[in-house]
């Protein structure tokens, strides 16, 4: 049984938002960055992956359900500042996150566990990795079925853990 | 000073690697994930973060540079089989991260790491964030400015670690 892994986390609370085809330069992540702290909004997560066309990028953000307007109307004003294409949003987003140590030293752990997820029809919209958590971000309505497919998938419920 | 800071880490080995526009349906991420995990190929970093086009995603991998020939053997295979729009891969790939806890509770973290890395005139390529680690993939020529950049913004060199 998997002895690095230690829990399934599910955060129903949260929303996604990405400024799209932004430039890609220095210093354009940091002015994003810093207008959401200047507007104190947290944030859960931040993902920049390759983009199909060089020279722009996107930023995705997740942020607290009842910090997205907030961060719609900065997004929005930054796009015409750093002539952005668009601003995408998400408002149903769940965070499903498998927790544990070294997650990513055995290939197994990450296949096992999209796997998981894929076999209970859950569609997975974003990813986000480290070490010692692997998130997906889900629609709210698969959070449950998700944190109960990775549980069993991990063998979990013989950790009999008071969660 | 940032009390939860406590240290920049670099690896100037990595390689990125993107399959792209991958149908947006369950089981996808499982069966790419499956294929690498089939060869033994450790990933270090997953991202999948929001796409233009809907019905498509990409997912982008960051593996050791010695598992990149290997990697894009098993993703070319994949992209036959899934239908994907093509194989993106960058050799030239230093992560740089800052480590310590509780990074997204305080909006002026992320913000003044990626403000120090546009000072510097570094570009970021690739980002990914959790509650402990914040991580950029930037070129192998600036991996070293860039934890420089990062230590003096964080004022690190005080906590006089014998990193
Ligand atoms: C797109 C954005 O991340 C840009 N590459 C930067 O370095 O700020
Ligand atoms: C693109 C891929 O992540 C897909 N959405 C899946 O769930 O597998």
């Amino acid at each position: 049984i998997f002895r690095s892994i230690s829990a399934v986390a599910v955060d129903k609370n949260q929303a996604a938002i990405a400024i799209m085809n932004v430039p890609d330069q220095p210093g354009i992540a940091g002015k994003v960055a810093r207008a959401l702290a200047d507007e104190s909004i947290g944030l859960d997560m931040i993902m920049q992956s390759f983009h199909p066309t060089s020279g722009h990028n996107s930023i995705t953000f997740t942020v607290h359900e009842e910090a997205l307007e907030d961060t719609i109307r900065v997004m929005n004003n930054l796009k015409t500042e750093l002539g952005a294409s668009d601003v995408q949003t998400d408002s149903d987003c769940a965070k499903v996150s498998l927790i544990g140590a070294g997650l990513m030293e055995q290939p197994d752990i990450p296949a096992r566990l999209f796997d998981a997820l894929g076999q209970a029809e859950i569609n997975i919209k974003l990813i986000s990795s480290s070490e010692v958590k692997i998130s997906c971000i889900v629609s709210r309505e698969d959070a449950v079925a998700a944190a109960r497919a990775i549980h069993k998938a991990f063998e979990l419920e013989k950790l009999d853990q008071p969660r």
